[in-house]
């Protein structure tokens, strides 16, 4: 999926 | 956001409450590890460089400025403070940084998803994680008495990663979120470093003892 690229975990 | 990652996120910034707790209050950092404080303030520094430039959430900008305000301000008061850097336990806490640093950096360099600057210090920064807390560990090993605050430190410590965890198989199974295999080696490594520890903890919780690793 395309949110492999978003960093969202800290 | 599942429970499991914000468990996660809480435990870990229980963790430093409890660690500021021991400097504001009791003015001590005994049996704290610099080393330890201060890979993860390198953590922080090299992992939310991205702060400023990609937006994901006012939780995610707030939690990222704690982590590096926190870890900032705690090797600072190991370092400087009057009182508190008198309790630091220095001859004990030997264990070089270099050592998990250089490797860290050289397996970024060469093992990562893309050969950018931001990209390279983003995956150093798993691995420099996954190491951080090797220098704690051995300092708890070596000191005798254990005092509670730096047991539950460690403990919540580890919870978190643990939750991580859990918030990713949630996520894969949820939301078929794919976690790169280079955070899932370096999360269940940085996890499975804390099975000895919490083995000792919850036992030593349970027959209501004190704390002590054995050498």
């Amino acid at each position: 999926s395309k949110e492999e690229d978003v960093k969202d975990e800290l | 956001m599942n429970i499991f990652r914000l468990s996660g996120d809480m435990t870990h910034l229980m963790s430093v409450i409890v660690l500021l707790l021991k400097i504001h209050t009791i003015k001590s950092c005994a049996g704290i590890s610099l080393k330890t404080q201060e890979l993860y303030a390198l953590v922080f520094a090299t992992r939310y460089l991205d702060i400023f430039t990609d937006f994901v959430s006012v939780y995610n900008t707030i939690m990222k400025l704690i982590f590096l305000a926190t870890s900032f301000s705690i090797v600072w008061y190991m370092r400087h403070h009057k009182i508190v850097r008198r309790s630091y336990d220095k001859e004990q806490d030997t264990f070089r940084h270099l050592f998990l640093i250089l490797p860290c950096l050289i397996l970024a360099l060469v093992v990562n998803e893309k050969f950018t600057f931001k990209e390279v210090m983003w995956t150093f920064s798993l691995y420099v994680e996954a190491v951080a807390i090797l220098p704690q560990l051995v300092l708890l090993q070596r000191t005798k008495n254990i005092d509670n605050l730096t047991g539950q430190y460690v403990f919540l410590l580890g919870a978190y990663r643990a939750l991580y965890i859990l918030n990713w198989i949630y996520r894969y199974l949820t939301e078929k979120h794919f976690v790169h295999w280079i955070t899932w080696i370096s999360g269940l490594v940085q996890t499975l470093l804390y099975a000895d520890f919490f083995y000792y903890y919850i036992n030593s919780w349970k027959n209501n003892v004190r704390l002590q690793l054995p050498a």
